[in-house]
């Protein structure tokens, strides 16, 4: 699995 | 962009067009807590400096947009223009024991040690809590406008959706985000009492009023 970071949500 | 991302932030803006009609609608703010207001446009702000150097979509930034300015406008509208129709003395929770925690938690568990990554950790954990003093004034006044419980209840759905999105973005992406997920859990947990007399109360038709 990828765990960093997600930043395309709000 | 999956349905249940999409029909999250949709429930999301939803619930702040409510409330923005309601208060315009009955020219009052009765029943709306400040303080919960005040906490988001906090999480808005603190979540979303990045619009100024990280691009995803116009989709994305019109939301961020959307968030910040309708956020602040509901407080303008509860601190200026409808000021004598909100009372502080009922709108009565610390809200120091939400942003205390937020920002231990923040410093503790974050995506690295910068700026950016602790406000925005701080902003998901604020977020999960921030419903706290509207509930809390629910509680105090044990009825509510049907319009203020169709608004907390969609905001609840809200975070409710992104946990399906989590899920669907570990099957199909193999994406783990634990802090964005830990928060929506807890804040799904602070939302089940109120879903519960939803449920039972107001989609039965009966008004919303508290055991």
């Amino acid at each position: 699995a990828v765990w960093n970071k997600v930043h395309d949500e709000l | 962009m999956n349905i249940f991302r999409f029909l999250a932030d949709l429930s999301h803006m939803a619930s702040i067009v409510i409330l923005i009609l309601q208060i315009r609608k009955t020219k009052s703010a009765a029943g709306v807590s400040y303080k919960t207001q005040f906490l988001y446009a906090l999480v808005f702000v603190t979540r979303y400096i990045d619009i100024f150097f990280h691009y995803v979509s116009l989709y994305n930034t019109f939301m961020k947009i959307f968030f910040v300015t309708s956020t602040i406008y509901i407080l303008y509208l509860m601190r200026v223009q409808y000021k004598p129709s909100h009372d502080p003395n009922i709108d009565t929770f610390r809200i120091e024991y939400i942003i205390a925690p937020s920002a231990v938690l923040a410093l503790i568990i974050n995506h690295g040690y910068t700026l950016y990554e602790i406000l925005w950790s701080f902003s998901v954990w604020l977020e999960s809590g921030a419903i706290l003093p509207q509930l809390f004034m629910l509680q105090r006044t044990g009825e509510a406008e049907t319009l203020t419980v169709h608004y907390i209840f969609a905001l609840g759905i809200y975070r409710l959706l992104y946990i399906p999105n989590w899920i669907y973005r570990y099957v199909t992406e193999g994406r783990v985000e634990p802090i964005a997920f830990l928060a929506s859990l807890i804040q799904t947990a602070l939302y089940s009492d109120f879903f519960y007399i939803y449920y039972t109360k107001v989609m039965q038709g009966k008004k919303f009023e508290l055991p």
